[in-house]
């Protein structure tokens, strides 16, 4: 409603039942919601608007968090890209090379996805459409061999940046993940040192499961970040608060639609506003 | 555990005596809660308490002495018979070929589950041509192919060329080559995009399929129920396959699409592998979602 509409009992349950179609959760919700009427009590705001200004500033203020872009201080920089099945991360990673072509920077991509069928084939028509090069190996191979061999032809080539592809894994399936960690292990390997962005491709359209999503990958390979994909549809993506509350890593990127350049950095404010049109 | 949560809060409760109708209401919002964190739509979630408390205030519940006991059991008594309601088979024509049209968000896994339903039809005695119609993904024609040949069935592709006319044609090669049955495989797009989806009522109104299959992440959130009733409004859903129920997510999705659509569960996806599909059972997926 109106900047002018009352703060009343009505008003805080349009709000909380706008929270929960935002995906932010029950416990998230209430939290805010609470913090939200201790504040008004005190500060004794009187209109609806006064409490949507300061949940926005204070929402804003606590997804923005530093550490989110890739920046290529190193070379080449080495950036680790996990998620569940089908988040978009190897779409993401096609988009985020064009990114960095764009500025005539070389780029390749790792093959790292050895078991989904066609997997790599993706990968490299991504390779193609961002000027990017490709390492890829054998289908069904040990990721861990391509990872390494792609990082290691990376150094030697002396690209800029490297991007590395894996599968999707459900994050309680302990043997996927312990491929995963075979995997960090294998990047550190090659790299000698850790690589520069561990990022988690989460998809706008999740639940609840997504901070089960975030806690469990980084108990595997400690994350740096968080992109979000699919936020052109209709879900608002509320979960990442909870995320961002429990794992403390800034949003670094947002994905809004299929194409090579619906890739953004995230705006705070920008994710705020929408989450509640 | 929800009959934990509601041991944990009755006891608290009985402690001074019997229970007060106020001790029900506060189970009924523990119950709501349980369901939200599940991912049911607040919607489906207010509907199914106020179906639990109706039967719950007529149980004797105040004289019980297992009350959290009841009210769990009442809670998925109604969740299974809501569930369970409907035809959960998939339905074929006795006119071959039967076609299936698999449909749905980005990324939910409908090319892998047409690569599973036509294995688990083979199994069955049932031969199908896969359609590959999705002429947007990268590779995603490769990803159909490379299934069909793990499992020996044929794919119908014509590249990227129109894909209503490539599904038209599919079907019409089926009929050639005596296949009984047809799955298309379609394009992840969604519900609000109305190029795609007129794209998609096309494809159904040029292949006549007997069952529109919404493929559906179980994972998804709150707009489950909203992005199910976009495609339904337009295609007309005949069911749903929930897909990644071997992960821990809840599956609230699940009652939140039904409820709205009206659409039946028929199968589970609960694995990558091709031979990882399931039928339905409403009593699992019930104690799933109340957790
Ligand atoms: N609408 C929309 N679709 C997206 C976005 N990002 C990715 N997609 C689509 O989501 C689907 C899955 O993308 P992929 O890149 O294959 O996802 P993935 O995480 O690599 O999948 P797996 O490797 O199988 O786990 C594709 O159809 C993409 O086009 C986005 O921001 N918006
Ligand atoms: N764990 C698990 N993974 C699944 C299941 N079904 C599909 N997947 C995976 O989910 C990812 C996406 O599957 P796809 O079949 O490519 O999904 P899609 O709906 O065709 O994607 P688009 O065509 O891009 O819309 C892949 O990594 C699949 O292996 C399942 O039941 N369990
Ligand atoms: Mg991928
Ligand atoms: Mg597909």
């Amino acid at each position: 409603g109106g900047s002018e509409r009352p703060l009343d009992a009505e008003f805080w349950e349009e709000f909380e039942e706008a929270l929960l179609a935002a995906d932010l959760g029950v416990g998230t919700s209430e939290r805010i919601l609470e913090g939200l009427k201790t504040v008004a009590r005190q500060e004794g705001w009187r209109s609806a608007g006064q409490a949507v200004e300061r949940f926005r500033r204070d929402v804003e203020r606590f997804l923005d968090l530093p550490g989110a872009p890739i920046l290529l201080d190193r070379k080449p920089t080495v950036v680790l890209v996990v998620g569940v099945n089908g988040t978009g991360k190897t779409t993401s990673i096609g988009k985020l090379a064009a990114r960095y072509t764009a500025q005539g920077k070389s780029v390749l991509l790792v093959a790292g996805d050895t078991f989904r069928a066609a997997a790599a084939d993706q990968l490299a028509i991504w390779a193609e459409r961002s000027g990017s090069q490709i390492v890829r190996g054998p289908e069904n191979g040990d990721p861990a061999a391509v990872v390494f061999d792609g990082i290691t032809a990376g150094i030697a080539r002396g690209v800029d940046l490297i991007f590395v592809d894996t599968a999707g894994r459900l994050q309680t399936k302990n043997n996927l993940m312990e491929e995963l960690k075979k995997i960090r292990r294998v990047t550190e390997r090659a790299l000698g040192r850790a690589p520069d962005r561990t990022l988690l491709v989460v998809d706008a359209t999740t639940g609840q499961n997504a901070i089960s999503q975030a806690m469990l990958f980084n108990e595997v390979t400690p994350l740096d970040g968080l992109i979000v994909t699919k936020l052109d549809s209709t879900a608002k993506g509320g979960v990442v608060l909870g995320i961002v509350e429990r794992i403390e890593r800034p949003i670094s990127y947002v994905g809004l639609g299929e194409a090579i350049d619906q890739l953004e950095p995230f705006d705070a404010r920008e994710f705020v506003a929408t989450l509640f049109d | 555990q929800l009959s934990d949560r509601l041991g944990a809060l009755f006891s608290r409760l009985t402690g001074r005596g019997r229970l007060s109708e106020s001790d029900v209401t506060e189970a009924l919002r523990e119950i709501r809660v349980a369901l939200l964190e599940a991912d049911v739509s607040l919607s489906s979630a207010k509907s199914f308490v106020a179906r639990v408390k109706e039967r719950a205030l007529g149980a004797d519940i105040l004289e019980s002495l297992t009350p959290a006991q009841t009210i769990v059991s009442i809670c998925h008594e109604e969740l299974v018979a809501l569930l369970g309601g409907a035809e959960a088979r998939l339905q074929f024509s006795d006119a071959p070929p039967s076609v299936i049209l698999l449909v749905g968000l980005q990324g939910s896994g409908k090319t892998t589950h047409a690569g599973k339903i036509a294995l688990r039809l083979k199994e069955q005695g049932r031969r199908s041509l896969l359609v590959a119609a999705d002429i947007y993904r990268p590779a995603a024609i490769a990803q159909l192919q490379r299934l069909g040949e793990q499992i020996d069935l044929p794919v119908f592709e014509r590249g990227t060329a129109d894909p209503v006319e490539t599904a038209r044609l599919g079907v019409a090669e089926a009929k050639r080559l005596g296949i009984s049955t047809v799955i298309i495989d379609t394009a992840g797009r969604l519900q609000i995009d109305d190029a795609l989806m007129t794209e998609l009522e096309r494809i159904r109104a040029v292949t006549k399929p007997h069952e529109v299959l919404f493929v559906a992440d179980a994972m998804t959130g709150q707009e489950a129920a909203n992005v199910a009733d976009g495609f339904h409004r337009r295609l007309g859903i005949t069911g749903i396959v929930l897909t990644k129920m071997d992960g821990d997510t809840r599956g609230g999705a699940a009652l939140s699409i039904f409820e709205r659509t009206g659409a039946p569960i028929k199968l589970i996806g609960v694995g990558e592998k091709l031979s990882a599909l399931e039928a339905f059972y409403p009593d699992r997926l019930a104690s799933r979602i109340l957790g």
